[in-house]
C-alpha cells in the first residue's frame, strides 16, 4: 500500500511487509541489526535516503513475525524518469545533478558501513522537484531471505564484476553500479544487458575489455582465460553525448579492480563537478 | 531476584503490551497491521 | 575496506546522535511505581555478573542497561518482571554485538530457570517493538578508541588504560545516576579516570592537572566543567563500590 499523507501535501509513504523466520533463538540476529542500521541512520534524516517513518511489529506465530516497514514513498523512479524525458533527452546539466546527489546519498551511506548492494535505476527516487533518495537499502540479507520464497528476478545489468564472479563485496560494488547508471542517464538504454552471469561479464569485457590475469580476482569459479581475449571499446561510442570530463569519470567507476575503483567520497571531488552550481 | 515470578501475571502483560503497540501503530497510520487493511478516516489516504 | 570512513567522520556522527539514544526521562521520579533503585542496581549487578561469568564482548553490558533503561522509562513494570527484562535485554545486546549471541536456554539457567525461553521470546518482541527497533545505540565505547587516539599517551600503557576505562564505563551503567549521561561523557570521564588513577598524568606535561582535561573536553565537544564532575563522580563511585565490595568480604568472612 502507500498513502498521501493529507496532513503534510507532498508526502507519501509506503509500506513493506517482511515475513521474518523466528527461529528458537527468537528474532534473527541479522534482522535486528539491518533494522537497527536503518532506524540509526534514519536519525540523520539525509535528504538523498529514502526515510523509515516506522517499524510496526505484527502477527507472531512461533515460527513467523511479519514486520511492516513504513517508509518514505516517492512515487517515480529512476526508470520511469528516463523513459518519460521528452527527446533528446535528459539535459547534461540536470544529468550533473542528479549524479552529484546520488553520490551524496552513496557516501552518506558507505561511510555508516552500508553497502547498498542491488543500486539500479528502479530503486533510485525521483521526486517531482528533481530530488534524488536511495531506497531499498541495508535490509540485503531480509530480502535475501524474501528473495527465496518469490520468484523475483532480479536483474544482473548494474552487478558489479567481483559479484559476478562471486569474489569478495564491499563498498565498491555499488560504484561499479553508479557508473552503469551514469551511462544510462545519457543512453536511455542500459549499458550492459545480459542474460546471465557469464553473459552480463562477457558484455562488461566486450566494453571494457578482458582484464589482465594480476587483476583477476583469486579463488573465484571462473578463469580469465575463460574469456576470449578483446581490447577494451572507446567509451565515446557508448556515450556520445557525453563531455571528456564525464567520460573520465565514468571510467573510473567501470574500473574492473574494485581497490582501484573511485570511491563516492572522491568523486563528489571529480572535475565532472566543478560547475555545478 | 524480586520474588517469585507470576507466569499467568506475565502472560496476561505480554498480551497487553502487544495488543497496545498494535494499536498504536494502527491509530498512528490509520492502518490494520495484522489484517493488511487500511482503516477509513485517518491522516493517510491508502492505495494499493 | 579502505572506503569506509576517516574517524573524524565517524566521531562527528556520534556526536551527533548519541543523545537520541537516551531514557526518555529519570523515571524513578515520575513514572515507575513498583520499581526502586536499589532493584536497579540489583538487576543491573546481575546482568554483569552474567556477561562476565560468559566472558562477553565489553559492549554487550552498556548496551544492555540502555536497552534497560530506554524501556523502563516508557513501560511501567513490575518488580517480578524485571530480571525477565534484564534478561531479554542482554539478550537482544548480545544479538547486536556479538556472532555467537547469548542463548536464550542460558539466561534462563542464570535466572535459576524462573522465566521460560518461551517467555524469553515473546518479551524480545515487546521490547523492541517498545524501543522501536532502534537497536544500534551509542555506547561510552564507541567513544573510547577516538579519545586513546588523539590523547599523547604512551603506546605500551594503551592497553591498560583501555582495561580500567572499561571497567569505570561497567560501573557507571549499574548507578542510575549516569542514566542520562550522554555516553561520550562517560568515555571522556572514564578515561580521565583511568588516566589519573595510574598517574599517567603526571608521567607526561601534556596531561598534567588541567591539561588533560582540557583536551578531553575538545575531542568530545563538551564542557570542562562538566567533565571534571563527571570524573569525580566515577572516582568516588569507584570508592564506595570498592569499600562495599570490602565490607561484604568481612561479613562472609566473618
Amino acid at each position: 500500500y502507500k498513502a498521501r499523507d493529507l496532513n503534510n501535501g507532498g508526502r507519501f509513504v509506503a509500506l513493506k511487509r517482511v515475513r521474518v523466520q523466528t527461529e528458537e533463538e527468537g528474532m534473527p540476529l541479522s534482522t535486528i541489526r539491518e533494522v537497527a542500521v536503518l532506524r540509526q541512520l534514519e536519525s540523520f534524516e539525509h535528504p538523498n535516503v529514502v526515510r523509515l517513518f516506522d517499524v510496526c511489529t505484527v502477527s507472531r506465530t512461533d515460527r513467523e513475525t511479519k514486520l511492516t516497514l513504513v517508509f518514505e514513498h516517492v512515487d517515480q523512479d529512476l526508470t520511469t524518469y528516463l523513459e518519460k524525458a521528452p527527446d533528446p533527452g535528459v539535459p547534461p546539466e540536470t544529468i550533473k545533478d542528479m549524479m552529484y546527489q546520488l553520490l551524496q546519498g552513496l557516501d552518506f551511506l558507505h561511510s555508516h558501513r552500508v553497502v547498498h548492494r542491488d543500486l539500479k535505476p528502479q530503486n533510485i527516487l525521483v521526486t517531482s522537484g528533481g530530488q534524488i533518495k536511495l531506497a531499498d537499502f541495508g535490509l540485503a540479507r531480509i530480502y535475501s531471505f524474501q528473495m527465496a520464497l518469490t520468484s523475483v528476478v532480479v536483474t544482473l545489468w548494474y552487478r558489479a564484476p567481483e559479484v559476478l564472479l562471486q569474489s569478495s563485496y564491499a563498498t565498491p560494488v555499488d560504484l561499479w553500479s553508479v557508473g552503469c547508471i551514469f551511462a544510462e542517464m545519457f543512453r536511455r538504454r542500459p549499458l550492459f544487458q545480459g542474460k546471465s552471469d557469464v553473459d552480463q561479464l562477457g558484455k562488461i569485457f566486450d566494453v571494457v575489455g578482458v582484464p589482465s590475469l594480476e587483476d583477476w580476482p583469486q579463488n573465484v569459479g571462473l578463469p580469465q582465460t575463460a574469456f576470449a581475449p578483446r581490447p577494451p571499446k572507446p567509451i565515446e561510442d557508448l556515450v556520445p553525448d557525453m563531455d571528456e570530463l564525464g567520460r573520465s569519470l565514468l571510467l573510473q567507476f567501470l574500473s574492473f579492480n574494485p581497490s582501484r575503483r573511485i570511491s563516492a567520497y572522491a568523486a563528489l571531488s571529480h572535475p565532472y563537478f566543478l560547475d555545478l552550481d | 531476584l524480586f520474588g517469585p515470578v507470576n507466569h499467568e501475571e506475565l502472560k496476561k502483560d505480554l498480551k497487553g503490551r502487544l495488543h497496545e503497540m498494535e494499536e498504536a501503530a494502527s491509530a498512528k497510520w490509520n492502518f490494520d497491521f495484522s489484517s493488511h487493511k487500511p482503516l477509513p478516516n485517518g491522516r493517510y489516504n491508502w492505495k494499493t | 575496506d579502505p572506503n569506509i570512513f576517516s574517524d573524524d567522520r565517524v566521531l562527528q556522527s556520534l556526536l551527533t546522535i548519541e543523545d537520541r539514544f537516551l531514557p526518555q526521562c529519570p523515571y524513578f521520579k515520575h513514572f515507575q511505581q513498583d520499581i526502586k533503585p536499589f532493584m536497579r542496581r540489583m538487576v543491573s549487578t546481575w546482568m554483569l555478573e552474567v556477561c562476565e561469568e560468559e566472558s562477553r564482548e565489553e559492549e554487550v553490558f552498556p548496551l544492555a542497561i540502555n536497552y534497560l533503561d530506554r524501556y523502563l522509562a516508557v513501560v511501567q513494570t513490575k518488580k517480578g518482571c524485571l530480571q525477565l527484562l534484564g534478561a531479554v535485554c542482554l539478550f537482544l545486546a548480545s544479538k547486536l554485538k556479538e556472532s555467537r549471541p547469548l542463548t536464550a536456554e542460558k539466561l534462563c539457567l542464570y535466572t535459576d530457570n524462573s522465566i521460560t525461553s518461551q517467555e524469553l521470546l515473546d518479551w524480545e518482541l515487546v521490547v523492541l517493538g517498545k524501543l522501536k527497533w532502534n537497536m544500534a545505540a551509542v555506547t561510552p565505547h564507541d567513544f573510547i578508541e577516538h579519545i586513546l587516539y588523539k590523547l599523547p599517551l604512551p603506546k605500551d600503557k594503551l592497553s591498560l588504560i583501555r582495561k580500567h576505562a572499561q571497567t569505570f564505563i561497567a560501573l557507571c551503567a549499574t548507578d542510575f545516576s549516569f542514566a542520562m549521561y550522554p555516553p561520550s561523557m562517560i568515555a571522556t570521564g572514564s578515561v580521565g579516570a583511568a588516566v589519573c588513577g595510574l598517574q599517567m598524568d603526571r608521567a607526561e606535561r601534556a596531561l598534567h592537572g588541567d591539561n588533560l582535561s582540557e583536551l578531553l573536553a575538545k575531542i568530545t565537544n563538551t564542557e570542562v566543567d562538566c567533565l571534571k564532575s563527571c570524573q569525580e563522580q566515577i572516582e568516588q563511585l569507584l570508592r564506595s563500590s570498592l569499600r562495599e565490595s570490602q565490607e561484604r568480604q568481612q561479613r562472609l568472612q566473618q
